[in-house]
């Protein structure tokens, strides 16, 4: 093996696997297939070809250990410690280890075997950790929904080592978003006490009065059970709930808890016609209890303390919401404006004279 | 530990571990010998820039709890 020290790779594209031994938790052939599809992971993105051996160690030994197991790296019972893998390279270079203490699964609970023997094949392929809180090379466990996509970051550093793929399509990966580049757009923003979230994929970015830069994490950190790439969110102040929408659902949270019995769907909980599939954006103006539901060109008003819409909606955005357009992707309150976000645009709306009395990037909470 | 805002002893044992495991406390310190202190704090510094938090060179609250996530056991610093 031709290996250098600081740029372990494999020097052969066609790779072996075996497996040593199982997890209590899964069945032999839901641990298979988490490995089977983990492998796929990166041979979809490099010229790397991975084959389960079964009568032999293969290049690639992926194992299930407790506690001390000889290699200088003991397991620590449950959590914390999940795996460790080994750079490539002959005998236990590039095995993976995986704790067996861990309740294993195959679900968005704690903890998903297929993610984690994803990042540590990235361990065994010669990659090491990346500061990129969404790339799957972070250190931390970050898996939270089952619509995996391999992070662009990922992708470019396992090329920088072994090429890209054959497939005449390459794949492209997802992105973290960064608070300051310019035409950033958003899926949702809402308050949240005293706070202004802005969600962008599985992201949310926070800004508080007390914090110089905004914080930039993972949604499930924070709510484990709402999807990424969510539609509208608003803050309901006068009960303490936030809403998020997503399609025709919608989830409450309060604090760090989606509350009992949601998702429900929007038709019966707030009363839109079926012909309502999704919301835009949504707003609640905190002195009347009033929440706007903005969808495509129009708009529903509905009435929090009476729990049902107001009569005489929809009506048309250009028509009582003159200079934002007739399309609104977010909108939140603060202090006495509605700001309207439309792409990479924000309209700063006067509640008072209803005009729009500003515009400007939809970057510029983020002191950049 | 005077790098510890709150001196408990449990997040001084936390912190300790983690560096330990992660960040090749021990290693350095049989190496070439610097004070405790400045140790401590440039391999907090190190694992704070690595995980996005604010570079403070202590173990405040917020490292203490990415100090306590579920994490890979791949160190952060050797290859």
């Amino acid at each position: 093996q031709a290996i250098t020290y600081d740029n372990p790779r494999w020097t052969k594209t066609d790779l072996t696997y075996s497996i040593l031994n199982y997890t209590p938790y899964l069945s032999r052939a839901v641990v298979e297939e988490s490995f089977e599809k983990a492998f796929q992971v990166w041979s979809s993105v490099t010229p790397l070809t991975f084959t389960r051996v079964y009568d032999e160690d293969g290049d690639i030994v992926l194992a299930f250990y407790r506690g001390d197991h000889d290699d200088n790296n003991p397991f620590d019972g449950p959590n914390y410690g999940l795996a460790h893998a080994f750079q490539p390279g002959p005998g236990i270079g590039g095995d993976v280890h995986f704790d067996l203490d861990e309740r294993w699964t195959d679900t968005s609970e704690n903890f998903n075997l297929f993610y984690v023997a994803t990042h540590e094949l990235g361990h065994s392929l010669g990659l090491t950790h990346s500061s990129d809180i969404g790339a799957l090379m972070f250190p931390s466990y970050t898996w939270y929904t089952d619509d995996f996509v391999l992070n662009q970051e990922d992708i470019n550093r396992i090329q920088a080592l072994y090429g890209p793929s054959p497939n005449p399509i390459q794949p492209t990966g997802a992105t973290t978003p960064q608070p300051c580049e310019s035409g950033l757009n958003f899926d949702a923003i809402t308050t949240f006490r005293g706070e202004v979230m802005f969600f962008k994929g599985r992201f949310y970015i926070r800004v508080n009065r007390f914090m110089a830069e905004p914080e930039l994490n993972l949604i499930g950190i924070l709510w484990p059970n709402l999807p990424g790439k969510l539609d509208a969110a608003y803050e309901a102040s006068i009960i303490d709930e936030v809403r998020f929408f997503k399609g025709d659902k919608v989830w409450a949270v309060r604090t760090r808890s989606v509350l009992s019995g949601f998702p429900v769907d929007i038709h019966s909980y707030f009363g839109f016609p079926t012909s309502v599939t999704h919301i835009d954006a949504a707003v609640c103006e905190e002195e009347t209890g009033k929440t706007y539901f903005f969808v495509d060109d129009m708009y529903w008003r509905y009435d929090e303390y009476r729990r049902s819409m107001d009569p005489g909606y929809p009506k048309l955005i250009t028509e009582d919401f003159p200079g934002v357009g007739n399309k609104v992707d977010d909108v939140f309150q603060k202090d006495g404006y509605f700001y309207f976000f439309h792409e990479s645009n924000q309209y700063r709306f006067n509640l008072q004279t209803r005009v729009v009395d500003a515009s400007r990037d939809s970057n510029t909470w983020f002191n950049c | 530990f005077p790098v510890f805002e709150e001196g408990h002893r449990q997040d001084v044992e936390t912190t300790w571990k983690y560096l330990e495991n992660y960040y090749n406390l021990n290693k350095d310190t049989a190496g070439n010998n610097p004070s405790g202190k400045e140790l401590m704090a440039t391999k907090l510094k190190q694992m704070q820039q690595l995980f996005g938090l604010k570079v403070t060179g202590k173990s405040d609250s917020q490292t203490l709890s990415a100090m306590r996530k579920p994490r890979c056991g791949v160190s952060d610093v050797t290859p």
